[in-house]
């Protein structure tokens, strides 16, 4: 399973979660104006918080990240 | 499987409850306004409660969380 | 698989039943007016009750459970 | 595979035929007015009969249960 | 997989035939006016027959059993 | 994968044909009308002949078995 | 996988073929008008030869079997 | 994996080619007018070679062999 | 996974790539116009390279390959 | 899994980003002005982000990447 | 997984990108035009290049590539 962040913004940020007993940030991916980001869960990531104005693509269809 | 929430206020909580024969809150992940959060279920996640407004979405489609 | 389950009132509860052999109430997830609960069939959980005015969406179609 | 009941009377069951060889009466469950049942198939239930006014919702349908 | 039945009269059955070399009815299972079965195939049932006023679904759709 | 008979005369046949290097008959079930079989190909059954009229559903559709 | 035959005239053959290195005629099933024949691809039969006038079901859709 | 062929002409040819490292044909299945053809893929066959005038029936639709 | 071309010339190839670190031709199927050829990927084959005036047919659509 | 990008300016990336507990650039494949890229996730890359003018296509349809 | 490459120019390349922790071209397979490939994701080639003007034919539809 993956999901597309695109950055509507600079410093848009896509972090990754900790899989297992314990939930941190194990790396927050820092993303440009007009940058797009395919990322999968894994091993290591089994939830992703997405910060700034972007838009998100999922299965479950496109939602607009971001304080509007 | 995946989830997705949008928070539509601070301070809304996806919180995660434990798998196995005893369920209670192992995390509770706190989203600021706008701030989008997909989650898996996991070896350590079979439930997930979310708190304040907030749009879901599943594979059953989007519903809105929150006391309006 | 799992369900999920949208409270329209305080105290709704989400009941968990046990797998196997005896059928009993294992643990009931009670829900304030607003939240929703997504919650997976597991190895302890065969059987879910849902009790009090709420919205349950699973793979056959949105049903309002409560005794309107 | 489950299925789900709402039941429509109070004193709804939802009855549980065993696994195996043998096939007997193993559980009922009985619901109230306004509940909902989401029920899987497991290793001690594999067939389930439905006594009372109730809908019944499967993957080929809704059906209504009862005695109209 | 699994069928419904509903059936129309007292004194429906849904007869359980036997997997293996040797095809017997294992079990007869009867329905009153109104009540509903939902049964699997299963190790022990590989045909099912099904005497009197029902309504069966399957996977290929509705079929009224019965002898109007 | 099963396959569902509905009977619309007495004496109809359902056969099922040996799996394996040699093919016979292994066994007849036979259907009074309107009555319905609903039956799995098996480790005992890798084809099955339908004699006299009835309905037959299969995932290819309805087809009417019968000498019209 | 299984394909479905209906026989138009008496003495439709349905042939199986054998699998392996070697191919020839294993199994000729005799349909009389009107006789449906249901069958696997099995351990033994990889491949089905149809003569006479039948209608054939697959999952690539029905085709009429015959020398009009 | 089958296909269906339908020969409209006496002497089509279905032909198999070997699976391994070495392609050649291993079967010529002959067809008379009218006859059909439902094969599979097998451990000996991975490529199949239509001569002659014929319909043939594959998951991407229905072509037309033979040099009209 | 197969794929189906059909020639509308003499001397289309059909040309099979060897898998693994090395790509080379290990064999070239000669189709003469109106033959139809119905090929897997396999052990051997992962790519394949078709020359010539010929109906492609893929789970992508019909393409036309050939000089035009 | 893969995912298609296609380049509209000279020097677009498309950025393979490490598998495992550790999330760094492994390879930058640079793109020329029409040039396609088919690309998987794999053992060694579990994310990956795009940088400049491109058409991106994954799962959830097509998105441009680029700072228009 | 395969996809489809239709050369609309001779000297079309389709260049496969080794899998593992280098990413490196391994193999260039030329074109002319007319010629269609239809070629695999594998062990050894996780990721494709494709130069030149064609028509590329992916799950996720058509795209021309090529400096047009
Ligand atoms: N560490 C948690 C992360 C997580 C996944 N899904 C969640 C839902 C809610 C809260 C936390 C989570 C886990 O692997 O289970
Ligand atoms: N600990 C429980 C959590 C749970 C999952 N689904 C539920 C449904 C109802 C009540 C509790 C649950 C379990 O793993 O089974
Ligand atoms: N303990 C039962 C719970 C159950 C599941 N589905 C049911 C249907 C009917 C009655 C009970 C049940 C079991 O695991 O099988
Ligand atoms: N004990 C039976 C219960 C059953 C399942 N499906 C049935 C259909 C008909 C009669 C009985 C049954 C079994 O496991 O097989
Ligand atoms: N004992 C038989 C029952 C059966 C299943 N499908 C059938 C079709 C025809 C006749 C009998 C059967 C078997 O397991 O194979
Ligand atoms: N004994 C045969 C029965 C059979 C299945 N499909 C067939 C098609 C044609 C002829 C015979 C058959 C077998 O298992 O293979
Ligand atoms: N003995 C052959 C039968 C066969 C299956 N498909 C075919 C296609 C063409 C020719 C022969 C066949 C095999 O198992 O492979
Ligand atoms: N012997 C070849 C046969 C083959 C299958 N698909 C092909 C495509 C092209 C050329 C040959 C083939 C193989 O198993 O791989
Ligand atoms: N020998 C190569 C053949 C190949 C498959 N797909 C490709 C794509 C591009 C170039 C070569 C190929 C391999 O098995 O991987
Ligand atoms: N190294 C990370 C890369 C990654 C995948 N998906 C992510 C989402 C967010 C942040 C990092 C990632 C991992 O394999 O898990
Ligand atoms: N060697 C890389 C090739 C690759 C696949 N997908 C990629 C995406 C981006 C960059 C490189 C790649 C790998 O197997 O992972």
């Amino acid at each position: 399973e993956y999901f597309v962040v695109k950055a509507h913004d600079n410093g848009v940020q896509v972090i990754g979660l900790t899989r297992g007993q314990d939930t941190r940030f194990h790396h927050a991916e820092k993303l440009d104006r007009g940058e797009v980001l395919i990322a999968q869960f894994t091993e290591h990531t089994s939830a992703v918080k997405i910060r700034g104005r972007a838009t998100v693509m999922t299965k479950y269809g496109v939602i607009e990240a971001g304080d509007q």
